[in-house]
């Protein structure tokens, strides 16, 4: 599965 | 955010405090890898394209500026700052650069999620922090005396990562969707580079003894 993810670590 | 997130975070973050500590009162950044620190910059330069163009939130925005900024700062001081740069070991920090960002960089442009400058950018950036601590592990070994703030800074940054791995779990346990191979994979082999370093270091700490590494 593509996932469009959010990157919201750092 | 989670809890074991926000403890990386601001373990990170004193990690570059205590870094900064020891260069700003002692003026000295002995023992401290200048190739290490460049590669840093390197690897959040490259990671936080998105700054501008993606916004997350306040806090993220923040790090994001405090990380790129601090990493900036500490290369500077070590390269230029006239009292800084004298206790910097030249001669024992050998590493070059290239061995270590060249296969990473490689690897980012053979396994990324999408084929694209920023995603390979920021891909090559987690691959770079898994080994840019390399360098400063040699430089450890190499010295002999290992200072307090030195090892400080040095398991505060390995307790960032390892921490960074609970966040992982807690994550992919509580949310739906949650899978990110990337980070998690280069993160697992940083956070083992540091294995061997953890462990000399909690024996000085039990046996309330000065930080060696053997020779």
């Amino acid at each position: 599965v593509k996932h469009d993810f959010v990157k919201d670590e750092l | 955010m989670n809890i074991f997130r926000l403890t990386a975070d601001m373990t990170h973050l004193m990690s570059v405090i205590v870094l900064l500590l020891k260069i700003h009162t002692i003026k000295s950044c002995a023992g401290i890898s200048l190739k290490t620190q460049e590669l840093y910059a390197i690897v959040f330069t490259c990671r936080y394209l998105d700054i501008f163009t993606d916004f997350i939130s306040f806090y993220n925005t923040i790090m994001k500026v405090i990380f790129l900024w601090t990493s900036f700062s500490i290369v500077w001081y070590m390269r230029y700052h006239k009292i800084v740069r004298r206790s910097y070991d030249k001669d024992q920090d050998t590493f070059r650069h290239v061995f270590l960002m060249l296969p990473c960089l490689v690897l980012a442009l053979l396994i990324n999620e999408r084929f694209t400058f920023k995603e390979v950018m920021w891909t090559f950036s987690f691959y770079l922090e898994a080994v840019a601590i390399l360098p400063q592990l040699v430089l450890l070994q190499r010295t002999r005396n290992i200072d307090n703030l030195t090892g400080q800074y040095i398991f505060l940054l390995g307790a960032y990562r390892a921490l960074y791995i609970l966040n992982w779990i807690y994550r992919y346990v509580t949310e739906p969707n949650y899978v990110h191979w990337i980070p998690w994979m280069s993160g697992l082999v940083q956070t083992l580079l540091y294995g061997d370093f953890f462990y000399y270091y909690f024996l000085s700490w039990k046996n309330n003894v000065k930080l060696q590494l053997p020779a």
